[in-house]
């Protein structure tokens, strides 16, 4: 052990285990952590060489290889819980990004939030043997947060009861989803759902990709790489273009809202329903902001407390970089951060939980809230972060750059959580336009609830309520 | 208009007043502006539009309140003496380098004076100093296995320079003494030159 590292844990106020158990949510549930912990770590088949020193095509190839071998240690484990199914996947890939995340993160919720009892007969069960490897196809090459936007469409037929699913244009072209380039064989697509002639907006489709069993694409799709990127080296990031591809009506996810063999549309209770797997990952990405700043606060203040430099007192030994006010001004406030975004994810997530069993139970009342709250804390925690792993970086000098320091491989696994389910900047103007309605509500005199009854406090200085 | 708002910068409740307040004092300020545009008979999706650095600013104000109201409202659930301590100066930090952060909304806003900013800025180095004696095992809470911290910067065991040694003789480019790209272009190229 390190010296400076012995001094510096001998001196601590408090017991970081004690901690430690605040954070997990009860020393029980550090003593499961660290069990699955250990089931990886000492499993031979998931040790392999430093990623670092591997090409693209290795790392995807390790990925797809540990993520197949999770999946059959998980049912040798018995791991079913979904918190602990996400932290054995977490410790087998080691906090990196795998082939199969769309699968375990988007696919089967949205199967399981949006399918019908008789749609997750069919398709739940062979995607939870990875019969079915699935995807989440939103995001287009020209359509990024402003989903509305999206151009893929699906025409029903009522002559063969069938949709027609297509990509009309270069820019309609699905671009981005994880998996989709070698590993899937079937993708959830969001498309302008077309019947009798009129728009109805977007909805899911399950939608084959390859061939059962040869894995070929199938005939009217095109499906690849999108190609090298910043980070994610273990992710095939894939396009999809659908040439007038046709599937069954049974195919159309169909929970809430349903088109009738006629073609008669039948319209979900909210129209936001729709968007629930993405109010779900936006609620985990706070969670992610905490896991990644934490981990960039842990190597840079342990690193801190171990390389000594300068000269603080002339002809004194150089004392070590964490006694310098300036480097604890850059470290802290961000470890003050995480600590506040961990406890900031668990109540998004538990907030989450709680509000979609009112949903299933037909209360939308908090939906707009959880809605606008996610958006919200998704950019505020994801920027904040994104920034603090580069601040970290720099606040171990030249070796914060080598890959060994694990900072860069953090920042660039990270980053993209600032762009994907929603820009950030689109995110905080869906919260804005939460706050200036329930602004407005409080100038025509009706009271708010939850995190902005504050506004209920403002003086009644009156502005014309307008729908905006 | 100033809210009477009166904080005391070392009771973290105190400070959720405080960033409520700036939370509704830019909520509102968006509000009126976006009605100032809509009264010069712009359309609302024009308004909405020049309006919207206000509105993206007040999204974050409402966030960061979120934040702190939350995080305050966790130290009251933790038990141990010690550890409900160290995690309230850490509470205390975030809050007061936010507002020193963003001092100019908290003073145009009237939730604070100028001298009261200058005690948040002196407390903030207050609770660097304080912090220091416990910032590794503050880290050490998070309980990262080397495994999965993959970083020799931040080994538990801080045997650092040894290992990144070790490390960096790993690297492929090192498999031979001497790399094919000598034979193939270094060595033709001085025999030419």
């Amino acid at each position: 052990m390190n010296a400076d590292l012995r001094r510096e844990r001998a001196a601590a106020t408090f017991q970081p285990e004690l901690l430690t158990n605040v954070l997990d949510g009860g020393a029980e549930r550090t003593r499961r952590r660290r069990e699955i912990e250990a089931l990886v770590i000492n499993d031979p088949d998931f040790q392999h060489e430093d990623l670092n020193f591997l090409s693209r095509s290795q790392r995807y190839e390790q990925a797809i290889r540990k993520s197949s071998l999770m999946v059959m240690k998980l049912r040798e484990h018995g791991i079913a819980d979904p918190d602990e199914i996400y932290l054995f996947k977490s410790f087998v890939h080691r906090g990196h990004p795998e082939p199969l995340d769309l699968h375990l993160g988007m696919f089967l919720p949205t199967l399981l939030t949006q399918a019908t009892p008789e749609q997750q007969d069919r398709f739940f069960m062979p995607s939870w043997n990875l019969e079915i490897i699935g995807t989440y196809a939103q995001t287009e090459m020209g359509h990024g947060s402003h989903i509305r936007g999206l151009e893929t469409t699906a025409t029903y037929d009522p002559a063969t009861q069938e949709f027609i699913l297509n990509s009309p244009t270069v820019t309609s072209i699905k671009w981005w989803p994880g998996g989709l380039g070698k590993s899937s064989n079937h993708a959830i697509v969001l498309a302008q759902l077309y019947t009798q002639g009129q728009c109805k907006g977007l909805h899911a489709f399950i939608v084959p990709i390859r061939q059962m069993g040869t894995h070929e694409p199938l005939p009217g799709i095109t499906v690849g790489d999108i190609g090298p990127k910043f980070g994610y080296d273990e992710i095939d990031n894939g396009y999809l273009k659908m040439d007038n591809f046709r599937i069954p009506r049974e195919n159309m996810l169909m929970k809430y809202a349903q088109v009738e063999p006629d073609g008669t549309y039948v319209k979900p209770l909210s129209d936001k329903l729709t968007y629930g797997t993405m109010v779900f990952i936006r609620s985990m990405i706070v969670g992610d902001s905490a896991r990644a700043l934490s981990r960039a606060c842990t190597i840079a203040i342990r690193y801190s407390a171990v390389r000594h430099q300068s000269e603080l007192k002339a002809g004194e030994p150089e004392p070590q970089i964490l006694d310098y006010q300036t480097q604890q001004y850059k470290l802290f406030p961000l470890l003050a951060t995480a600590y506040a975004f961990h406890f900031v994810g668990t109540y998004m997530k538990d907030t989450y939980r709680r509000i979609s069993a009112d949903i299933i139970e037909g209360d939308l009342s908090e939906l707009p809230e959880l809605h606008a709250l996610s958006a919200g804390l998704k950019a505020f925690s994801s920027w904040v972060a994104n920034a603090g792993v580069e601040e970290c970086r720099m606040a171990c000098g030249g070796h914060g750059y080598s890959r060994c320091s694990g900072l860069p491989d953090i920042y660039v696994t990270f980053t993209p959580c600032c762009t994907y389910e929603g820009e950030n900047t689109v995110m905080m103007l869906q919260t804005a336009r939460f706050l200036i309605k329930s602004y407005m509500q409080v100038g025509s005199g009706q009271r708010v609830t939850g995190m902005v009854s504050y506004l209920n406090d403002l003086s009644r200085q009156h502005i014309q309520p307008q729908h905006v | 208009a100033a809210r009477p708002v009166s904080v005391l910068i070392n009771d973290p409740v105190s400070l959720v007043e405080a960033y409520k307040a700036r939370a509704a004092w830019l909520v509102e300020a968006a509000a009126k502006n976006l009605q100032a545009e809509l009264n010069h008979r712009k359309s609302r999706e024009d308004a909405w539009n020049v309006t919207s650095v206000d509105l993206v600013r007040a999204s974050d104000a409402h966030c960061h309140y979120v934040v702190v109201k939350l995080f305050t409202a966790k130290l009251s659930e933790i038990s141990n003496a010690a550890v409900r301590a160290v995690v309230t100066d850490l509470c205390l930090l975030y809050m007061l380098h936010g507002i020193s952060k963003n001092a100019g909304d908290f003073l145009q806003a009237g939730i604070l004076t100028n001298t009261q900013v200058n005690q948040v800025n002196q407390r903030v180095k207050e609770l660097l100093a304080i912090i220091r004696l416990n910032a590794v095992a503050l880290v050490d809470s998070f309980d990262f296995s080397d495994n999965y911290l993959g970083s020799v910067l931040g080994r538990y065991d801080g045997n650092v320079y040894e290992n990144m040694f070790e490390w960096a003789k790993k690297s492929p480019l090192n498999k031979t003494e001497v790399h094919e790209s000598f034979y193939k272009y270094l060595k033709p190229m001085q025999a030419k030159l």
